[in-house]
């Protein structure tokens, strides 16, 4: 199984619609997936159709209580191939709990190890934060992949974030690896767009992804549906760009 | 002085480009604005012209060193009237510093009510999470303004934003009140922005501000230049936008 988290610190850069689109897409290519939702919010949730409160076991439960697999939180989605560990607002009390835990940087992986082979692949949505969440996803997996908006802001905490990954490697889990930087709300026409998506190539080269995501506003009318966009709308751009980088990212191991 | 906190902990729905331009738009008007850059991320201090990496001390060190006087750490920016606290990397080492401090979610208020009446107002951009930090940002003001993205998520989140606020108007705070929610992103030819600023007004009625921020690429630019809207582009709809939220705001007391 190969286990990805989506993350970065910055806000509202697309991770939960790449997460539950990418998830989606993959399952719509015949891998069996799981999509962890470890954000509070619950919006991953939302995306496939459930709502977070309708939950009394949720991720939360799984990584908090070891009696507790993680396989007895998850739910079918009703989209084939697709199955999700929920989360709601009772993952934000995670935080507190586990930071006098032991090894509670990898509670999450201990989880997840134990699944069996159920899954092909198991993606990761990430809260806003560098938190000991974030953390325990970036100790679970195996890949990350780093959506960055094409605007200034989202450019400057790239640095950062790679830092960060660098040193929960040589700390933690020597086997993570960037998959890659995903460009995403790109918009050909504006020079913003064109000069930011020079300026993470020159400095990040072959890190960044083939596939990029252009800015649609039927990715973000599908969650008020609680579909991906290839069930909302499979002809749009956003469901062959996301069919695009599932392609991209089954077709090769990750950069480096 | 009114201190107001600029708080969401969905991502990505305007506080840095609310926080910054409001500033700048009281500055202009004549009032003496603190602007407090409360992310670890550091982008209002990137928007208003500063690299966070060349500050040695910023409002980490006011928070938890009470001999650090706030004012200590305020630089002017090239804009008149407007004042910055500002943030850098730094700052994310203090959730867990002042996690055992005894009154750890009044720090940041301790040291601004020592500022003695320099400033009319104090804008505090917050990070997008409901941490120690940003719990910090509400107790320490006078009023709050959610800025909230006219799409599916973003409305999700606010009943969960609005219990928060009311806990810490309970247990820390009984002067915090909305001073409102900020419409952000609004695209007048599509339907979801239409429909999120119907269901907006119909479950929070008054709350709502009058002005509403329209998607602008203007608005994305700016921070690349280290300016806000109104010294980037005067005449842009994005600086009209934002003057009028100033007037709007210094015209009425909080809502509620
Ligand atoms: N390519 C796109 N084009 C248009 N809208 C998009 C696109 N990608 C995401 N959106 C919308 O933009 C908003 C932000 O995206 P999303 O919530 O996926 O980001 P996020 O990084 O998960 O945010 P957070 O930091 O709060 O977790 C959402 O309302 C989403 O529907
Ligand atoms: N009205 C607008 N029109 C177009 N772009 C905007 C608008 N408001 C903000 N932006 C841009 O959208 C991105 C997100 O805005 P911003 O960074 O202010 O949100 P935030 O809530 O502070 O994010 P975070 O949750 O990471 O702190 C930024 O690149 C910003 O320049
Ligand atoms: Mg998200
Ligand atoms: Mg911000």
């Amino acid at each position: 199984m190969r286990t990805i988290a989506v993350a970065n610190q910055k806000g509202g850069c697309g991770k939960t619609t790449t997460s539950v689109n990418l998830s989606a897409a993959l399952a719509q290519s015949g891998k069996r997936v799981l999509l962890i939702d470890l954000d509070p919010q619950g919006h991953a949730t939302l995306g496939v159709g459930f709502e977070p409160e309708e939950f009394e076991k949720t991720i939360y439960n799984a990584i908090i209580d070891p009696l507790t697999p993680l396989e007895s939180v998850v739910v079918a989605t009703k989209f084939d191939g697709l199955s999700l560990a929920p989360s709601n607002v009772l993952l934000s009390g995670a935080e507190t709990e586990i930071t006098p835990r032991y090894a509670r940087e990898r509670l999450l992986r201990q989880t997840i190890e134990k699944l069996n082979g159920r899954y092909d692949f198991c993606i990761i949505d990430c809260s806003p934060s560098l938190s000991l969440l974030t953390l325990n996803a970036l100790v679970a997996s195996s890949e990350v992949i780093i959506p960055v908006q094409t605007h200034y802001y989202a450019l400057e905490g790239l640095k950062q974030l790679l830092e960060t990954i660098g040193v929960v490697r040589d700390r933690f889990n020597y086997s993570l690896r960037i998959l890659g930087i995903l460009l995403t709300f790109f918009e050909s026409r504006t020079l913003l767009s064109q000069e930011v998506r020079r300026e993470t190539e020159e400095h990040f080269g072959k890190l960044v992804l083939k596939t990029v995501i252009h800015r649609s506003i039927r990715l973000a009318e599908a969650p008020s549906a609680g579909e991906p966009i290839l069930a909302y709308d499979s002809k749009s751009i956003g469901a062959r760009e996301y069919m695009a980088l599932a392609q991209e990212i089954t077709a090769e191991e990750a950069v480096n």
